[in-house]
């Protein structure tokens, strides 16, 4: 079921390192060229900090791909592939720039990914609820009127609004004492 | 609601199943779902109210009241040993707006676990995980955030006396934020720079009192107190401290892996980053934290848009569950992947810590750099991307979002507390920079083979163009 995310790791690999060596090259360029090195640093620290982030990207792409080859059980596998599929995609579309301006991904290839995106979209679909489901987080954990188990939303919303301290009473303190005064003179 | 069932209902696999994915096995999984059973039982370690509808100070004397009662039945729910169980009981009872003990749990004990020696352990640690004693962790300062180098909380060995002065010398000194520092907590362990004989060691840690046993009145030379409310996480009282030529004896410097000698010998630890295992083994956990928190508010996004229906796709077909436009599966999907992927990214972070941690305790510091860097990296890109997905499953709510009753704005203010604490996001980015940027100094100078395995692809020979689409 991972067809192809080899792929995908080499690509993000790829710009990672493209981007790790291009923010260092910098970095040592700005020292050559006479810069103190702590001037140097700060010059070069938002290319330096985007190679952080691609490295990182790429860590977790790989640590979910390992975790899915790992799994025996198939229909759990599926399920998981799927979500790796639309992760990998997904992501590679918001980094993209990296990629296409060496060159390294065609315009071509990049509206596959978006196709694959949508497609995934799509599969993971009657999944959904149950990929959520599978965390199982009891409603008194979760504290939310909206997100309950049942699915019994619009009357519990009722409720939990008639419990707000402000309906203990039909007329507040401050309507009796400034709003009311004020409409009255 | 049938619309929720119909959902359940198309589902290809188990949720059980999947459970013992997400929770590193089918036992795992299984306690925490015969944790909750055995919770629904006792009301009173359920919610008195919404915890919305509360002030912060009701909010903390309930937090206070449940803590009490877990402290007395927490052996018959669950194995107070274990690390998962109590995390999970304390997510159900307690929740994520913090408790008066919470960093007791998640800083105080670890830090005295790895840097406190046997016998400083056998006279703190034990009474700490019996919580005769409430600790927490001070390091981050009013004007230096976490910056080690520049904190200037000092401790002056006095050899005469054999004791450290604590000192705090301006208002950009005082200790500011660590969790249950302002009113909860009567121990602190400390982040100073030691001074011996005019020399500055630089930054060591330290068990130091601040609250008197019996009367929990601060003691004299300590200026305690709360910081104020916060974005989310008030229950938690963040809080300030300062330090008036406050006396502690020698032996209260953690003396694990440094040692100070009554005459004022230094002697100093086998690895420079050591100390830095505190902060490595929250941001280690707070990977799994973080996609706990965005799956909370995924869940209610989803179920939600199972729920909701407006509008139509077709004109001549009834309203349709907002779920079914590519639009909000797009808002929400890929955030459902990213939780699963630091889900299953920080499982695996967490094992390498607990690997690094046993080689630290017979003396291997090696892989500490590696993981330091590691997790500054992960800390950062999944405290943001959590951020963000929790934001576009509040806004998938459409106007109910915004209400308090979805709670998702305080899952989001919690979550993105993370941003911050244990290092801000630039600050932890160009700290893995650093490591990025040596081993790219070992490729450019052909020594790739030096490359550590995270960085090994660095020295890597690549195709010429990517093969997506092409296999």
């Amino acid at each position: 079921p991972n067809g192809g995310i080899t792929e995908y790791i080499k690509t993000f690999q790829h710009i990672a390192k493209r981007q790790t060596l291009k923010a260092a090259n910098k970095f040592f360029g700005l020292m050559e060229n006479g810069e103190k090195r702590e001037i140097a640093w700060n010059k070069s620290s938002v290319e330096l900090n985007r190679a952080s982030r691609l490295h990182t990207r790429l860590f977790i792409v790989e640590a979910f791909a390992r975790r899915v080859n790992e799994i025996g059980d198939i229909t759990i596998k599926e399920a998981l592939s799927d979500l790796l599929h639309l992760h990998v995609n997904y992501e590679l579309l918001d980094v993209a720039t990296y990629a296409l301006e060496d060159g390294f991904m065609s315009s071509t290839q990049l509206d596959y990914v978006r196709d694959q995106l949508y497609f995934y979209l799509q599969k993971i679909r009657p999944n959904a609820v149950s990929l959520l489901d599978s965390w199982e987080f009891s409603d008194r954990e979760l504290r939310s009127v909206l997100g309950r188990r049942d699915g019994h939303v619009y009357e519990n919303l009722f409720k939990w609004a008639k419990e707000s301290p402000l309906n203990k009473t039909d007329v507040l303190p401050s309507v009796d004492t400034y709003l009311k005064p004020m409409m009255e003179k | 609601n049938p619309d929720l069932t119909a959902e359940r209902l198309t589902a290809t696999f188990d949720t059980h199943a999947m459970a013992a994915q997400i929770y590193g096995g089918e036992m795992r999984a299984r306690r925490r779902r015969e944790i909750t059973a055995k919770l629904a039982e006792i009301p009173e370690l359920h919610d008195s109210m919404p915890l919305p509808y509360m002030t912060r100070e009701e909010k903390i004397m309930e937090s206070a009241r449940k803590l009490t009662v877990l402290t007395q039945r927490m052996s018959e729910i669950i194995d107070p040993t274990d690390a998962g169980e109590l995390y999970h009981l304390n997510n159900e009872v307690l929740g994520i707006e913090g408790n008066p003990m919470a960093l007791h749990g998640v800083m105080f004990i670890p830090a005295l676990n790895a840097q406190a020696s046997d016998e400083q352990q056998a006279k703190w640690l034990i009474r700490a995980l019996r919580r005769e004693i409430i600790g927490t962790y001070a390091q981050t300062e009013m004007g230096h955030g976490t910056n080690l180098q520049n904190l200037e909380t000092t401790a002056t060995y006095d050899i005469g006396t054999q004791e450290f002065v604590l000192h705090t010398p301006k208002i950009t000194a005082l200790k500011w934020w660590p969790g249950n520092l302002g009113k909860s907590s009567n121990y602190a362990v400390v982040v100073a720079h030691m001074y011996i004989k005019g020399k500055n060691f630089g930054p060591h840690t330290f068990m130091v009192p601040l609250r008197d046993e019996k009367t929990h009145k601060p003691l004299p030379g300590i200026t305690i107190g709360d910081i104020g409310p916060k974005m989310a996480y008030n229950i938690v009282d963040n809080g300030f401290l300062g330090f008036n030529n406050y006396r502690i004896p020698r032996t209260n410097l953690l003396m694990r892996h440094t040692k100070v000698e009554a005459d004022g010998t230094y002697i100093k630890p086998p690895h420079a980053k050591i100390n830095y295992s505190a902060m490595v083994h929250v941001r280690s956990y707070m990977l799994t934290g973080q996609a706990i928190m965005l799956s909370y508010a995924l869940n209610i996004a989803t179920r939600y848009s199972a729920v909701r229906r407006q509008g139509q796709i077709d004109k001549n077909e009834p309203e349709v569950k907002v779920l079914e436009y590519q639009t909000q599966q797009h808002r929400l999907f890929p955030f459902i992947a990213r939780a699963y992927a630091f889900q299953f990214a920080g499982a695996e972070t967490v094992k390498l810590y607990e690997r690094v941690l046993k080689e630290m305790k017979s003396g291997n510091v090696s892989l500490m750099a590696d993981l330091h860097a590691l997790t500054s990296g992960l800390k950062s890109v999944v405290t943001h991307q959590t951020g963000e997905g929790i934001e576009q499953a509040r806004m998938a709510c459409g106007g109910h979002g915004y209400s308090m009753a979805s709670y998702i704005s305080e899952i989001y203010g919690v979550a993105i507390g993370g941003c911050t604490y244990e290092g801000e996001n630039m600050v932890m980015l160009l700290q893995l920079a650093r490591y990025l940027v040596k081993s790219a100094a070992l490729v450019k100078s052909g020594k790739a083979s030096q490359l550590g395995p995270l960085v090994a692809y660095l020295g890597a020979r690549s195709e010429p163009t990517s093969l997506i689409d092409r296999v």
